[in-house]
């Protein structure tokens, strides 16, 4: 093995190394706590379709972009059960997105239907009204029988020219079917994820050139 | 001159100690592990990004893709004056790469980087 840690060069030379050491743990502003659970498992499938063992994308299998953000939510507010009645406010924050990265599409993946000890816990999302945007139930743009569904919320997020700083919706769930005798464990819904489908126009990797452009004399 | 070049290829080859030393791919497996990277870096656990290594042949083949600008440099060296360099191996053609990593605000993201992966060389 040509490289072992201990005997990293402090600049890293192989191009990628570089780009990927600006993005490392312990760089400035990187927050303890990386991803688990259903979002991780949702990108690892999706990078199997599209890439094979070695990374390299597989040939007709494209996303149709370079880049794909999934954002987790940042969730507020208290107790989010009421009777059979589950609500929970999310905020998805958008800002520091990179330059050059252009929106193409934004999805909010959810599961509409999670099975219960007894009966079904049936979700749903909702816009949350903001300034001239009223409120209103978001449909998933397909209806899977089983697994996750996905609602389009780019209009919301491409609002012309302005740069939206943050997207709220409410993740509201009913406990359907038969009322049982005994309580029902209090059941967490997986928290919908949003997706950001990016051009990222330099997808190379040297950073943008430093220096001011400069005139032939 | 060109002529006696042509006669002369076999024995070149020959002389050269077979294909190795020609200019040709060579592997540089890099993995995150060894890095101590795989905890953000999700996927792919290994990244080999190739690279070219080798005498350009003074006669050219077709398969090397060379510009007519290298058989010209060639035969410079060759011919006129061996202080001009013979054409150098480099990557020719290049494949992206996709990258799966955990983002310092807890997001998830997958991104395609160009040209990260040498496929072929030529000599120019």
């Amino acid at each position: 093995s040509p490289l072992h840690p201990g005997s990293l060069p402090a600049v890293p030379t192989l191009p990628l190394l570089q780009a990927l050491q600006t993005r490392a743990p312990g760089s400035p502003g990187w927050r303890v706590g990386p991803s688990s659970g259903q979002p991780l498992r949702y990108m690892l499938n999706l990078y199997r379709r599209a890439a094979d063992r070695e990374g390299r994308p597989r040939r007709g299998r494209s996303l149709g972009t370079n880049t794909i953000r999934l954002v987790q939510a940042s969730s507020h507010g208290g107790q989010p059960w009421a009777g059979r009645w589950y609500m929970q406010p999310l905020t998805y924050l958008l800002e520091g997105q990179p330059e050059a990265e252009h929106l193409l599409r934004a999805t909010v993946v959810y599961l509409p239907s999670l099975p219960l000890a007894r009966g079904r816990l049936l979700c749903a999302l909702e816009l949350v009204a903001a300034g001239k945007t009223p409120g209103l139930l978001l449909s998933p743009t397909a209806r899977p029988r089983r697994g996750w569904a996905e609602v389009d919320v780019t209009p919301y997020l491409a609002l012309g020219n302005s740069s939206v700083r943050s997207l709220a919706l409410q993740h509201v769930c009913v406990r359907a079917g038969r009322a049982g005798g005994g309580h029902d464990a209090p059941v967490l819904p997986s928290r919908p994820f949003l997706l950001l489908y990016l051009n990222d126009t330099q997808a190379g990797l040297a950073p943008p050139a430093a220096e001011p452009h400069r005139h032939r004399r | 001159d060109t002529g006696t070049l042509a006669h002369d290829l076999p024995n070149y080859l020959r002389e050269q100690g077979g294909e190795k030393s020609d200019c040709s791919l060579r592997p540089f497996p890099v993995s995150f592990a060894q890095l101590g990277w795989d905890h953000w870096i999700i996927a792919p656990h290994r990244y080999n990004p190739r690279y070219c290594k080798g005498a350009c042949p003074h006669l050219l083949r077709y398969d090397y893709h060379a510009p007519n600008h290298a058989v010209v440099q060639s035969f410079v060296h060759q011919l006129v004056d061996a202080n001009v360099p013979r054409p150098s191996c480099v990557p020719y053609r290049y494949s992206p790469i996709s990258v799966l990593m955990i983002e310092r605000n807890g997001g998830i993201l997958y991104k395609e980087y160009e040209n990260m992966i040498a496929e072929s060389c030529t000599c120019r």
